[in-house]
């Protein structure tokens, strides 16, 4: 059964597109089929699968304004059983583009809805951009739930009361099957306090929907996208991989038993 | 003579509002009249210099859409001669609020240009979202010059060239006076190829643009901001207090100078 899950957080780099790529990869590699729709305008998904620009022929801004079906857009990534619906920068022009439109939220849930070819795949990972922008609410309003990358910061906590908020009013007055994948911490750094008391704050405020991987902060993980491969392709054996396929398989397991 | 500076990058977590928080109060404490304008819904830099959400009567967004004054949006501060116009949740908003007007990209600077009061300051430090949306296009239009903080990752530095463009399209079509006040290297670990791999790469490719000033990464840094305080309040000797220091008096030389 297909489970479309965006990836979202509108605090900036919390890291969604890691956690994209990574745990993409890591359904992939345990047999899962995922497609990922890369919905920010900055294309670093794409980037870090080793999609060029020049390669980027047909991407999710085409998808959204109908010129083109998920087939068409769909590119190959180094990940067998991995593909990717690429984004590009003229996605930050589709806020004023589509203002006037009343459907203007639901487009990406016409296209994924629509298309039988959607039925091919396992997973369908949607990274978003950092906002609570038109691109952010169409893939929320595609979605059959929502996973938050938590950086482990001070910052990165305040904005998840404004990002629940959001999560409810969207599930109030356009999709009411959305529902919390869950959160999972992120870079969390074993030598300081400050990873263990954000940690410990979410823990307790939001006990059942933390995810019990937390990803610590590698740097594998962040080298990984220069040379265009998930950190399970660049260093299968390093802490960043480990904890992506331990992320993969606690989605699976919470998938699979539903 | 007063500066308006745009502290502006749409990859998210470089350290925006850290340098916006830091470099301002720096600033002040070298006893320079400084305002902070929060354009982030997220109001990272109000939370970080003590404004608590209850404080925040008059905000950002008043100012953009004509209902308050600068003298009358303005709070203060832990730091003398540090005021701040605090960011809200509505200004996000206002991509579609504004969308039908014209002038919906000049909104601050008229604000600022209409205003005796400006005159007091000394300089201006607007924050923005990760985002090219109207809030940033606002604070580019409204801006002497723009201060970009790129951190010392890769998807940051692919982000850098996309920044570059837009900035050269507002210098052209809305505000030819705008500049490049400079690139600041954030986050620098001394212990990874990584950092110093960017370092080399911005340096080279962007020799006259670059701060001699690099800001370590410095987890007193991310702990300042959870005590409503600046870092060199929070401790004054640490690496971070010494990077925003410096900083400051590089800008101060560089602008006093001309
Ligand atoms: N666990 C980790 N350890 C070390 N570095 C990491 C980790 N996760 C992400 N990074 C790095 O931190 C930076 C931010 O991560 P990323 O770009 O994935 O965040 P994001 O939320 O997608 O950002 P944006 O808001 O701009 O879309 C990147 O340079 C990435 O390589
Ligand atoms: N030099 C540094 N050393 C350590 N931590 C830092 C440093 N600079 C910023 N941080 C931390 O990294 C995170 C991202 O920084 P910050 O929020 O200032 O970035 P930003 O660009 O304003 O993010 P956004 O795109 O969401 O507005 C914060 O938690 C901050 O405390
Ligand atoms: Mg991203
Ligand atoms: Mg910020």
């Amino acid at each position: 059964a297909r489970k479309i899950i965006a990836i979202a957080n509108q605090k900036g780099g919390v890291g969604k597109t890691t956690t994209a790529i990574n745990l993409g990869a890591a359904l992939a590699m345990s047999g899962k089929s995922v497609l990922m729709i890369d919905l920010d305008p900055q294309g670093n998904a794409s980037t870090g699968l080793g999609l060029l620009a020049s390669r980027r022929k047909t991407t999710a801004y085409d998808l959204l304004t109908g010129e083109a079906t998920l087939e068409q857009a769909a590119a190959s990534t180094p990940v067998e059983g991995l593909s990717i619906v690429p984004g590009s920068g003229d996605l930050s022009g589709l806020d004023v583009e589509l203002a006037g439109e009343a459907d203007r939220g639901e487009r990406l849930r016409e296209v994924l809805s629509a298309e039988e070819v959607g039925g091919k795949y396992d997973y369908i990972l949607i990274d978003c951009p950092p906002s609570l922008n038109i691109l952010t609410v169409n893939a929320m309003v595609a979605s059959d739930s929502i996973l938050v990358p938590l950086q482990c910061e001070f910052f990165a906590l305040e904005g998840v009361s404004q990002l629940l908020s959001t999560i409810r009013r969207i599930q109030l007055k356009i999709n009411p099957r959305l529902r919390m994948e869950g959160i999972v911490l992120t870079m969390y750094d074993r030598r300081n306090n400050l990873s263990a008391q954000v940690a410990q704050d979410v823990r307790e405020n939001l006990t059942d929907v933390v995810f019990r991987t937390i990803v610590p902060r590698n740097v594998r993980l962040s080298e990984a996208p220069s040379h265009a491969l998930p950190v399970m392709l660049y260093d299968p054996d390093c802490a960043g991989s480990e904890a992506y396929r331990q992320l993969a398989d606690e989605l699976i397991r919470r998938n699979d038993a539903s």
